[in-house]
């Protein structure tokens, strides 16, 4: 269930161009992303493919972006994907498919080239398929320390280039929300499923829908508030796993704390508001009745879940609790005022909307808008084609329709059709009262019922 | 609900969690969506497999057997505005409409009901002992006028809310009502007016009962469903 995707990294609407004197790369085929990997994986001279979306065309590419004189550009048709072993600057296992760029030691000495024999003399010479390439860090031997090289100090005559494991070569902090490295095997070393992909397990969340949840290719993310970084994985029968990363030292600061009030999603707050909107006391985070919880404090270190606080250690929209009543497991704490600050936000809008003409390109529950003049994942029914006089430009949040809840955009959710964005109205500007509007009543044919089975059931 | 007494409103709905237990009301405004409010879920995006509404029955456990009962999975769940602690429920299939299964009307947008119009609230919450529990209860509330709530709430009502007069004896919606409808008689028709909101305390005599005011939100709703 493993797609051959897994070994290749993804940059999306980009273009790998090569050095001016390398010869051009084969010409492209007719091909889906999962058979080009196929193609690429078989072919040895093969470090990355373009693919072209609209087409469905890929070119093999034999360079790769840290090969000399290649560059990246931006290419909107274009998503390229490059071998992962090509791009790691950590090691799996020993490091016998490492193809960095490494050429120093530990010890900071120079690597030997490999097809030199001095002034050490040797027997790892290159050929095309074995890897050893220009004085490049390599371990042809599997020896267990990782890649080595020979060194240009006639003194030492090789040297473990002490490349770190993925595992520890990037440490998280807290829950490792912001963890946003390479590690691409859960603890009992199950391959993890890619984020853009919904098989062997359906999941939701796909990457264009949280971009700011890092959630690349198939690396350990931890994008719901979990304990620690997890993938779903490529063995049908384990959905989910958590991966093993070495957590850093040093703690961050916390930032945005508040206590009377909430900013954003109230990650931040610290208050003491203790019972829900309706006045149910929270249970204690630490106690596990009436509801049984995973949110214990000694595992959520970042997240002050002290007492029965209200808090929000999980990116939900605003700070919640677990309640007292066995029949109300959580209930949020609407009650905590927004701050002020946060209501005179610099990107606001007068009226309705209708005339921002703002660059907010994000819904309220910070999902990427779908650009105005695409068709999928929305068939939008309103467009730049539709209402020329719009603006409906680039991905930015528009109010062509005069909704009265104020701009609005499709989303790139597929369950999402359209949301209201992120941007608050500008203070003084007014919108006329329903209080002063009286209009004539009309109804279709709904709101009746059998008076006499009213009269009955009392 | 507290004060009220066995009562029939085809087009509220028992929300009910994985386990089968009822935990929010709902009005049934479509076929195949109905309307209640954003705090009896735990998210915008939560995963309501599992999740069911029950119509056309009066009982808060009904046989399954029951033959008028109808339970319908929920297969998204929709926010409304930030400000309107609304959310739309879209079912799996479409309602069977029948005499105990019916739709409530949508109210014009921006309509404001008059002070006076006496309004019912339905549901299978608590009842504090005052009627039977194991029932759909219903209670009549007159509406209050915007201006005479405000002065009460001292200042704090907003225009997205509606407020019904507080009764002597204590009458109003309590756990397990919430996002159920405040169904007003309009033209001959039940029109949706208000959906039921949690509040501090259940049916407290000296206090207004509060509710999410429907009007400003229809056009969001038709759009919802237009989408």
């Amino acid at each position: 269930h493993r797609s051959p995707l897994n070994d290749f990294q993804r940059l999306r609407g980009t273009e790998l161009r090569a050095a001016p004197n390398e010869p051009p790369p084969p010409a492209a085929e007719r091909g889906a992303a999962q058979q080009c990997a196929q193609r690429c994986a078989n072919s040895p001279a093969c470090r990355a493919f373009h693919h072209e979306r609209q087409s469905q065309l890929c070119q093999l590419l034999p360079w790769s972006q840290h090969s000399p004189g290649a560059r990246l550009q931006k290419n909107i048709h274009y998503d390229l994907y490059q071998k992962k072993d090509f791009l790691r600057e950590c090691i799996v296992a020993n490091g016998t498919s490492y193809r960095g760029t490494r050429d120093t030691t530990e010890r900071g000495l120079r690597c030997q080239h490999w097809r030199a024999t001095t002034p050490h003399d040797h027997r790892f010479l290159p050929s095309p398929r074995n890897g050893l390439e220009e004085n490049y860090c390599r371990n042809p031997d599997r020896d267990k320390r990782g890649p080595w090289c020979y060194t240009v100090d006639p003194n030492v005559r090789h040297q473990s280039c002490g490349i770190k494991k993925c595992e520890d070569a990037i440490c998280m902090t807290c829950n490792g929300e912001d963890y946003r490295g390479f590690v691409d095997h859960t603890e009992s070393g199950t391959e993890c499923q890619r984020w853009d992909l919904q098989h062997p397990h359906k999941h939701p969340y796909h990457p264009d829908k949280y971009p700011e949840k890092g959630l690349d290719d198939n690396y350990c993310r931890n994008p719901d508030g979990s304990e620690r970084p997890w993938c779903y994985t490529t063995d049908p029968a384990l959905e989910r796993e958590f991966c093993r990363i070495r957590v850093c030292k040093k703690r961050p600061r916390p930032v945005n704390v508040t206590t009377g009030c909430y900013r954003g999603k109230g990650e931040g707050y610290r208050g003491r508001v203790n019972v829900t909107v309706s006045g149910i006391p929270c249970q204690r985070w630490d106690a596990q009745t009436p509801h049984r919880h995973h949110f214990v404090p000694s595992k959520y270190p970042c997240k002050d879940l002290q007492e029965n606080y209200c808090r929000n250690p999980d990116g939900s929209e605003a700070p919640w609790c677990f309640t007292t009543r066995p029949g109300m497991r959580v209930a949020f704490c609407f009650h905590i005022r927004r701050c002020d600050d946060e209501l005179d936000a610099q990107e606001c809008y007068h009226g309705h909307g209708e005339q921002y003409r703002g660059h907010v390109s994000k819904t309220r529950k910070g999902i990427t808008c779908q650009k105005w003049d695409a068709t999928t994942p929305h068939v939008p029914q309103i467009s730049p084609t539709t209402h020329p006089e719009a603006h409906l430009e680039e991905n930015y949040c528009r109010n062509p329709d005069n909704d009265s809840h104020g701009p609005w955009c499709y989303t790139m959710d597929p369950r999402t059709p359209f949301d209201y964005c992120a941007i608050k109205p500008c203070s003084g500007s007014a919108v006329p009262s329903v209080l002063e509007s009286a209009d004539a009543v009309t109804f279709e044919e709904c709101g009746r019922r059998d008076e006499r089975l009213q009269r009955k059931g009392r | 609900v507290v004060g009220g007494l066995p009562g029939n409103s085809p087009w509220t709905v028992s929300i009910r969690n994985r386990a089968g237990l009822h935990f929010c009301g709902g009005s049934l405004v479509k076929e195949q969506w109905v309307i209640s409010t954003r705090q009896c879920f735990s998210s915008c995006d939560a995963d309501l497999s599992g999740y069911e509404v029950h119509l056309g029955t009066l009982f808060k456990d009904p046989s399954p057997a029951d033959p008028d009962l109808q339970a319908i999975p929920i297969i998204r769940i929709v926010c409304g505005p930030s400000e309107s602690h609304l959310v739309l429920l879209k079912l799996a299939r479409p309602a069977v409409l029948n005499k105990r299964v019916a739709l409530i009307c949508l109210p014009p947008e921006r309509y404001v009901v008059p002070a006076g119009t006496t309004c019912e609230i339905a549901g299978w919450g608590e009842t504090r002992g005052t009627a039977d529990g194991h029932v759909l209860n219903v209670a009549k509330l007159p509406v209050l006028a915007h201006g005479e709530c405000q002065a009460m709430l001292r200042g704090r009502l907003k225009e997205s809310e509606l407020c019904t007069a507080p009764l002597r004896a204590g009458v109003g919606a309590c756990e397990g009502d919430y996002g159920g409808p405040l169904a007003c008689l309009t033209a001959d028709c039940w029109v949706l007016e208000g959906v039921i909101t949690p509040s501090r305390v259940c049916a407290r005599t000296d206090q207004p009962g509060l509710f999410i005011r429907v009007s400003l939100y229809v056009d969001w709703i038709h759009k919802v469903m237009r989408m």
